[in-house]
């Protein structure tokens, strides 16, 4: 939208209202996060802003355009629109952004089929000419997450939108993540430069290998190369799919001499929020013995050379695999990361170690990592309604889980991948509450893009509510699995309860678990963690130099009744001066805008005011109340006046035989 | 042991539902189907 009034602060305010269902609030979380991450826009609890976003649980997923300066301008997550993506489309809104549709040159890449749509939404496929909205000079994007799908607002089977290249047919309407082109136009609105919380990422597809350098005091040097004598054959980038291209960084243990260890360290970066993921591919051809052990190189002022400290040793033993690892840190002043390869024993005479696709982030770690291997091969070759398990992972809180995965969908759902979180107890688990409370479990299929800030993975999270029932039983939903699930035998032979699951039979479809990166060397990668969200089951605090925010009444309650409420009422309720009308208590009422030092008022906000009418009135006040008194005073010393020149007239009349 | 076992329990009520079919479903009747207006948005359908 064009108008730089519509232009929020880079960190916006929120409020998230108690009606709001914990997941959501959850989901929201990891939203902002992804906001952070890939552009300069932060989020803060609302702390008395005179504009903030309130983010409540309406009948649906809606948003205002823009900045509207209406001080609390609503958002709503409603029921089913705790989805990442919904939630990041919402605020795209918020931010100032129409959908992809609306562009003023829409037709010249998509026909709108005007006959397949319901009758009455016609003016849903209605464009903004360029004096309103701008496309800030990025083309037109089927991939944008703001993009309708081609079924948008039909009215029987057909699609109502035809792309004119074929091929994006399926493209557009993409609710996983951010597409660049979203990203682009965010960071040319709101003049971004890189994201709050990314540090680096590098693919060493060039030859400066984005800054990295040889450490000193080693014996040995990591090597840009295409391929290693011993493994791997290939870049994980590219797979080697690009000839010229597909490079990563490999110390050669075979012709390494045993105790030689080779220091690669990264470009000197800056933290911020002093927590750190770093992730990197990692491929292991060298003898059992030999380590890759990372550390991160700390400068400050008396120590302006950097002092060296042990993270951890990457585990593991040689596989012929890119393996996906992750590490944690800590770091809160200036620092690089060291990767230390060492020869520690006899080995092959070629292999080595070897590092590719290295990203860091002032993000937390995924937890937990399940890599389904030949995964197109799965999804094609497992009947409807076949499960696979993720092995059961066990979480800070001592909940173990696990992510049930439909290769073909569940029944009913041909050509879907669909996902469920169960959780899992042994026979002699012990020290857990049960129902489970306020556990999120979220199931991220990873596009295995290079850069994180390109990724558009797809990810889902429900959240364990104690007082949760299940649907065909009076059984609490999330209760001890050896209660209420059943006994199963792993491939290992151990016997576990695995519980009822939560999830989705619609994931993601076949066709876009076959896009991008989703499937990388023939194998997916599912990251799952699972967090404790208690803390959301908490109200938000209201700022203390600010009144609380109105309880979210009809409008803002649970159910379709909200809005439904607010658009019928309000039909016949005109609010002028940019005024929005919302219903309170049953009744249609205006929301005045109002500025730093002017508002609206009235009825339907037709009058002005401002701090200086505010001052001019309190002037004219004290003035009349002067004028006023000085009148009273002077009719008072009149009145008493006239009284005693009475008195002192009659006083020439004398009283005769006072004391006979 | 297990008493009885437990249907899974799909969040999405086992349809794909886009963020205008859920708002439709809600009976809304908002702009592009997800946005808010207000009176200087509105515009001359």
């Amino acid at each position: 939208i064009i108008g730089d009034e519509y232009r929020w602060p880079k960190t916006i305010p929120y409020y998230m209202e108690d009606d709001l269902e914990i997941n959501a609030k959850g989901v929201i979380l990891k939203a902002f996060e992804q906001y952070r991450l890939k552009t300069c826009i932060d989020f803060k609890p609302w702390s008395g802003e005179s504009n903030y976003i309130s983010i409540f649980k309406g009948g649906g997923c809606f948003s205002s355009v823009g900045n509207r300066h209406v001080g609390k301008q609503r958002l709503s997550i409603g029921r089913n629109c705790d989805r990442i993506a919904t939630i990041e489309h919402e605020f795209l809104h918020a931010l100032g952004f129409w959908h992809e549709m609306s562009r003023s040159d829409r037709d010249d890449y998509v026909r709108i089929m005007w006959d397949r749509i319901s009758e009455g939404k016609e003016n849903n496929f209605k464009t903004y000419d360029d004096t309103t909205s701008s496309s800030l000079g990025v083309p037109y994007d089927y991939g944008s997450m703001m993009h309708y799908s081609k079924n948008a607002f039909r009215n029987g089977t057909e699609p109502t939108i035809i792309t004119k290249i074929p091929d994006f047919s399926d493209v557009i309407g993409q609710r996983m993540e951010f597409s660049d082109s979203d990203l682009l136009k965010l960071h040319r609105l709101y003049n971004c430069t890189q994201g709050s919380t990314f540090l680096d990422s590098c693919d060493f597809e060039r030859e400066n290998i984005c800054g990295m350098i040889q450490g000193e005091g080693d014996q040995a040097e990591w090597v840009r190369v295409a391929e290693a004598a011993g493994g791997p054959d290939t870049d994980y980038s590219n797979m080697g799919k690009c000839t010229g291209s597909g490079y990563f960084m490999h110390f050669s243990t075979g012709t390494a001499n045993n105790g030689d260890t080779a220091l690669l360290e990264s470009r000197l970066l800056y933290p911020k929020r002093g927590f750190q993921c770093l992730q990197f591919f990692y491929y292991n051809s060298a003898g059992p013995s030999d380590k890759l052990k990372i550390y991160v190189r700390e400068y400050d002022k008396a120590n302006a050379n950097g002092t060296l400290r042990f993270i951890k040793t990457i585990d593991g033993s040689p596989q012929q695999l890119w393996q996906l690892h992750h590490v944690s840190l800590d770091v809160k002043t200036k620092f690089r990361v060291v990767f230390e390869g060492s020869k520690e024993g006899t080995g092959p005479s070629t292999g080595g170690l070897s590092l590719d696709d290295i990203n860091l982030s002032e993000t937390t770690c995924p937890e937990f990592i399940w890599r389904v291997k030949n995964f197109s091969h799965v999804m094609d070759n497992t009947t409807v309604n076949t499960p696979i398990f993720s092995p059961p992972f066990t979480s800070k809180e001592g909940y173990r889980f696990q992510m049930g995965l439909y290769p073909s969908g569940k029944e009913g759902y041909p050509g879907e991948l669909s996902a469920y979180a169960h959780l899992v107890a042994s026979a002699g688990d012990s020290g857990q509450k049960w129902p489970c409370p306020w556990k999120q479990m979220t199931m991220m299929l990873m596009d295995q893009h290079p850069h994180i800030l390109k990724r558009m993975s797809n990810q889902r999270s429900v959240t364990t509510d104690p007082n949760m029932k299940a649907t065909d039983s009076q059984q609490f939903f999330w209760d001890d699995p050896r209660k209420v699930g059943s006994e199963v035998t792993d491939a290992d032979g151990s016997r576990y309860f695995r519980g009822p699951g939560a999830g989705t039979a619609v994931y993601l479809t076949h066709l876009r678990a076959k896009s991008r990166d989703f499937i990388k060397g023939g194998d997916a990668i599912f990251l799952l963690t699972m967090e404790d969200v208690s803390h959301l089951t908490v109200t938000q605090p209201v700022p203390s130099t600010a009144e609380p925010p109105i309880t979210s009444g009809p409008t803002g309650s649970t159910g379709s009744t909200g809005s439904t409420a607010t658009s019928e009422n309000c039909l016949n309720v005109q609010c002028l001066n940019e005024g929005i009308c919302m219903v309170d208590a049953g009744k249609a009422v205006c929301r005045c805008a109002v500025g730093d030092d002017w508002w609206y008022y009235g009825d339907t906000c037709q009058n002005r005011g401002s701090v200086m009418d505010k001052t001019n009135l309190a002037l004219a006040t004290s003035l009349s109340v002067l004028a006023v008194m000085l009148l009273v005073t002077v009719v008072s010393v009149i009145c008493v006046k006239k009284k005693y020149k009475k008195r002192r007239g009659d006083s020439s009349f004398i009283m005769a035989n006072v004391h006979a | 042991l297990p008493t009885e076992k437990l249907s899974d329990y799909d969040v999405d009520g086992g349809r794909d539902l886009d963020i205008f079919d859920i708002n439709e479903e809600a009976g809304l009747d908002l702009a592009e189907g997800d946005i808010v207006l207000d009176g200087r948005q509105t515009r001359n359908s």
